[in-house]
């Protein structure tokens, strides 16, 4: 199973 | 005071169809620009960034910018009491806890007003960075939702890869695997129908079916619908709502084995 990334760690708080 | 006045209705109507199941609770902001909301899925896997232009209103009145904290689920509610060819225009008071959606019949021989109770949200605004996508695939919207609908019975993941031959979704489940190629077809009758492929590098990336048929349920609102890839980048799933905006949905993709 591939592990799922999150947006958080792509995109930063504004 | 705030006061949108909406004549195709519907079109509220089906966004709120195409993000209430993904999103629980989520901050509309109202500003001299336009009606927005961004907004994860509880488990920040998935964005979703609406945009509804101030231009498009035929009455658009907001004399301050406002963010109105509302349950997705029981504003679906109130909105699926709007008949598809009613006017749809949204109230609200400075500083006021509710928010009113009042529904006109096209003959204006009924006139509905719901009025909801706004909530507080604490959610964090992210910032998207203008990114040059590697793959930009536009291609029929219900041709993508078919896609996506049919591997869904087969694996929990699909793979995009974008190459000079086209589009390859594919899967792999107990059952089996499924690869489903598109190519690059602007030689239709109509432009909504073409497959357009614009390249600069080939990618693939794998993602979860789960998010991606959610995303489908955009599919009355577009008949296309625009997937933009880059390696290390969620996937970019929009649907243009039309002269109004877009509804943009991204998808962190999944680590590769």
């Amino acid at each position: 199973v591939n592990p799922q990334r999150q947006i958080t760690s792509f995109f930063s708080k504004a | 005071m705030l006061e949108l006045r909406l004549v195709q209705g519907s079109l509220l109507k089906k966004v709120l169809e195409s993000i209430k199941d993904l999103v629980n609770d989520a901050n509309f902001d109202c500003s001299s620009s336009g009606f927005s909301l961004q907004a994860m899925d509880s488990s920040h896997v998935a964005l979703v960034a609406l945009l509804l232009r101030s231009e498009g209103f035929e009455h658009y009145r907001c004399d301050r910018n406002m963010s109105m904290g509302m349950n997705l689920g029981n504003m679906s509610k109130m909105l699926r009491c709007a008949g598809n060819d009613d006017i749809i225009t949204i109230k609200a008071d400075d500083g006021s806890d509710t928010v009113t959606f009042m529904f006109e019949s096209p003959t204006q021989d009924k006139i509905s007003d719901f009025e909801m109770k706004l909530m507080d949200i604490d959610s964090e605004h992210l910032g998207i960075p203008e990114a040059e996508y590697q793959s930009i695939v536009t291609m029929p919207s219900a041709e993508f939702a078919r896609i996506c609908k049919d591997l869904s019975g087969i694996g929990d993941t699909v793979v995009i890869s974008v190459t000079k031959e086209g589009v390859k979704f594919s899967t792999r489940g107990d059952i089996g695997t499924a690869n489903i190629v598109c190519r690059q077809n602007t030689t239709v009758d109509k432009p909504e129908e073409a497959t357009v492929i614009n390249m600069s590098e080939p990618v693939s990336l794998t993602f979860a079916l789960r998010y991606m048929n959610s995303f489908t349920k955009a599919t009355t609102l577009s008949n296309t619908v625009t997937i933009s890839l880059s390696s290390e980048l969620p996937v970019v799933v929009e649907y243009k709502i039309a002269e109004m905006g877009y509804i943009r949905f991204y998808l962190a993709p999944k680590i590769e084995e």
